[in-house]
This record gives C-alpha cells, sequence and structure tokens, in this order.
C-alpha cells in the first residue's frame, strides 16, 4: 500500500 | 489536485459557510446540533496539528486555517452569543458513544503508533460520524428548514467527492488510504437517507418534513 508521508489532503 | 477533490473542498467550505450566515443572519441556532458542531471543532483540531510543520501548498495552509476558525466561530455563536436560541432539549445525543469507540479504534488500526498519526486516525473516525447528533436532532423534531438542508447537502456531498477523488487517484497514481477510503465510505452512507429526501422534496420547493 501507498502511503504519502506528508498528508497532503484536508 | 484534481477536479473530485477541488469540489469536494469546495462543497465543504459551502457547507461550513452556510451554517454560520444562517446562525449569523437570523440571529438563531434552531434546529442546529450544537453537539456536533463541538464533534467537528475536534476533528479540525485533531487533524490540522500538522499546520505548522507539514507545509504542502498555500491552498491547503489557508483552507485548514479556514476550517479550524469556522468551525470554532459556530460553536462559539451557538453556545455563546446565540445561546438562548439553541435547542438543547432535542440536542440529547450522547457523544461519548462516538468519541470513546473513535478513540479506542484510533488506537488500534492506524498506519503508525505515533501521536500525530493516532490523532488523525481518530479525527478521520470521528468525521465519519461526526454528523449523527445533528441528524438525530432533525428526526427528532421531525423537521428541518431549508437552509439546514442545503448545509446538510453540501456537507455530505463533501466526503462523496473526495470518495470519486480517491477513485481517481487509485488509478492514476495507485494511491489509496484505507482508514481515509473506508470511514469516508462510512461517512457518505450515513447521509444516503437524508439524501433521498432532500433530493425528493427540498429540491422541489417542499420544506424537509419526516413522515410521523
Amino acid at each position: 500500500q501507498v502511503i504519502l508521508k506528508k498528508k497532503d489532503e484536508l | 489536485m484534481n477536479v473530485f477533490r477541488f469540489l469536494g473542498d469546495l462543497s465543504h467550505l459551502v457547507a461550513i459557510v452556510i451554517l454560520l450566515l444562517k446562525i449569523w443572519k437570523t440571529r438563531s441556532c434552531s434546529g442546529i446540533s450544537g453537539r456536533s458542531q463541538i464533534l467537528f471543532a475536534i476533528v479540525f483540531t485533531t487533524r490540522y496539528l500538522d499546520l505548522f510543520s507539514n507545509f504542502i501548498s498555500v491552498y491547503n495552509t489557508s483552507m485548514k486555517i479556514v476550517y479550524i476558525t469556522c468551525s470554532y466561530a459556530t460553536v462559539y455563536l451557538i453556545y455563546g452569543k446565540f445561546k438562548a436560541t439553541y435547542d438543547f432539549n432535542h440536542d440529547t445525543f450522547r457523544i461519548e458513544f462516538l468519541l470513546v469507540p473513535s478513540a479506542i479504534l484510533a488506537f488500534l488500526v492506524n498506519h503508525d503508533f505515533s501521536p500525530l498519526e493516532i490523532l488523525w486516525t481518530f479525527s478521520i473516525y470521528l468525521e465519519s460520524v461526526a454528523i449523527l447528533p445533528q441528524l438525530f436532532l432533525v428526526s427528532k423534531t421531525g423537521e428541518a428548514e431549508t437552509i439546514t438542508s442545503h448545509y446538510l447537502f453540501a456537507l455530505g456531498s463533501y466526503r462523496l467527492l473526495y470518495l470519486l477523488n480517491w477513485l481517481w487517484r487509485y488509478f492514476s497514481q495507485g494511491f489509496y488510504d484505507l482508514i481515509a477510503l473506508l470511514s469516508g465510505i462510512l461517512q457518505t452512507v450515513l447521509y444516503c437517507d437524508f439524501f433521498y429526501l432532500y433530493i425528493s422534496k427540498v429540491l422541489k420547493g417542499k420544506k424537509l418534513s419526516l413522515p410521523a
């Protein structure tokens, strides 16, 4: 699973 | 950022602004669940703790600030300025039934056992059910003002649009986040009954009232 380390959604 | 994500954010913003304007213009918060608004303030606070440590874009930062500020302003209007119009008697949903399970689940099911990540996960779980006191209030009084229905429709559409955004991201970037996805589905499902009433009644010019 790809988890973006930096959360870019609100 | 794709169009669904942007429309989702916009819809969320519209919902928040509609609610603030409704309370401000009518000088009344009757029919609005202060308990749901407290939960939303907790959701934004615990989710955006990375406001100063995690910079994504000017857009992201400004939206976070607007969401947090508006949610606290709403809570203040309900429990402060227009307290006299607040419907204490009908707004009786026990929020600890949402807070405690969300907190326990956030400890058990998360991407990383770190304080910020657990609080973010908690905010995702809590957001998915935070509207329940409001829906409970509507079902208890059996009706909602048309402007309150618009608020609920915009707020429900926001997570539905995010679901489309996640579908898009999955196919275009291989990105997916199961915690956000499953919570988003639950959150949207909770609005289905309301969506049906909104489309079948409010859009045809009738007030939203529930069958006795």
